[in-house]
């Protein structure tokens, strides 16, 4: 089973349409294991994104030296998991 | 403990085994008015069943619901589950239900994506496509709300299988989307056409593949205020509603487009809570209010359906 230690979500803030492509050149880097919840579409829509742990430095990075406004949406997202599987197994009795 | 409709855990997450044994349960507590269609068989073989509740009549007039098609939208699943069992209990009580099974059958599918929803459970909880093999790829699975025949492989969509909104090979090359696809047409007298997605608290109609106004757009616009509207009036949940096109993104292939380009014209996709502090990710406890919520929005869609018959 695959597991999402480290692994953040993060949500991004696009202040333009030049922001929103810069975002979307990360799309593709396939490397990069991005998962796009909710992908880069224009400014006024928040992009959430899943980063692996190995990928977070970068894309943060990254980010910042955009100048792209993101924050923490799930610090955590194996904790997350990790819940969700608790509350299943409690359920059983 | 036996396995009952009745202590049967609404206010928890559910893998596909124990979702299939609740709609035998269903099906069994009242042969009358439910009963269990396997409409096909997904990729790797998994029964693709939907639920059928009906009063009587031959080919009378439908409405479809389906939830889970990405597989990793979990609240939708057991939002799913929540209608079932109001559709059970309100026949007879409900005056809203019940007047509206009087007139009309009512598809339910919970899992539309039983392949991805194992693996979620399985192997890796952030599944969202189907689990087929792309020949050529080392990349599993096709987008299942790409993959329709409605404005397939234009933009909004992507021809890399590694993508999440991969299209597939070609349209209905999915055999999840396929079996609907199928019953849709076979059935031919479906007015309502409901799929649910999480997350972000959207109510969408067509279309996503072209900026071109549906020919309903009015009523479809105005008719999704009237159901957003019942929605917060009970936790006050705010919804945004309108095109897919110009709510959200252009995405081609979807759904809707396609029920609507059937001439379903009563064709919705919504979007479940919430708008970015779990994503799909949403706590077992939000589960109960998630499914009220949007089962008054549901009721204002069918009720509308039911009273402007066409």
């Amino acid at each position: 089973t695959e597991n999402f230690v480290g692994h953040q979500v993060l949500r991004i803030s696009a202040a333009d349409e030049a922001q929103v492509d810069k975002v979307k050149d990360l799309e593709e880097l396939e490397d990069l294991q991005l998962d796009f919840w909710r992908a880069p579409v224009h400014p006024e829509l928040p992009i959430d994104v899943r980063v692996p742990f190995a990928s977070l430095q970068g894309v943060k990075v990254y980010l910042e030296s955009h100048d792209i406004d993101y924050s923490i949406m799930i610090e955590d997202l194996q904790e997350l998991v990790d819940e969700e599987q608790l509350h299943m197994s409690r359920r059983h009795f | 403990m036996p396995l009952s409709i009745e202590t049967f855990n609404y206010a928890s997450y559910h893998n596909l085994d124990e979702i299939y044994d609740f709609m035998d349960l269903l099906a069994a507590e009242k042969p009358s008015l439910v009963s269990k269609i396997q409409i096909g068989r997904s990729y790797e073989g998994r029964p693709i069943n939907i639920l059928k509740f009906s009063t009587g009549g031959v080919k009378r007039p439908a409405i479809w619901i389906d939830t889970g098609i990405h597989s990793r939208e979990w609240v939708t699943q057991a939002s799913g589950i929540v209608f079932a069992k109001k559709l059970l209990d309100g026949y007879g009580k409900d005056a809203s239900v019940t007047s509206i099974l009087d007139h009309f059958d009512i598809f339910l599918e919970i899992v539309t994506n039983p392949d991805g929803f194992a693996f979620t459970h399985s192997k890796n909880r952030m599944w969202r496509k189907t689990r087929s093999i792309n020949s050529g790829s080392s990349c599993v699975g096709v987008d299942p709300n790409r993959n329709w025949d409605a404005g397939f492989g234009v933009a909004g969509s992507s021809g890399n299988p590694c993508s999440e909104t991969y299209r597939g090979p070609r349209a209905n090359s999915e055999p999840e989307v396929k079996a609907i696809v199928d019953f849709v047409k076979s059935h031919g007298n479906i007015k309502a056409f409901v799929s649910i997605h999480s997350y972000s608290q959207l109510l969408l109609y067509p279309f996503g593949y072209t900026s071109k106004k549906a020919a309903d757009a009015q009523e479809l616009d105005a008719l999704a205020k009237k159901a957003v509207d019942a929605l917060s009036s009970l936790h006050g949940t705010q919804y945004k509603y309108g095109s897919i096109i110009t709510t959200i993104y252009q995405a081609s292939g979807g759904t809707i487009d396609w029920t609507y380009e059937q001439g379903i014209k009563y064709s919705y996709t919504f979007e479940l809570r919430d708008t970015g502090r779990y994503g799909f990710m949403l706590p077992a406890s939000q589960i109960i209010p998630t499914a009220e919520e949007t089962w008054l929005a549901l009721k204002v869609i069918m009720e509308h359906t039911r009273d402007h018959p066409y």
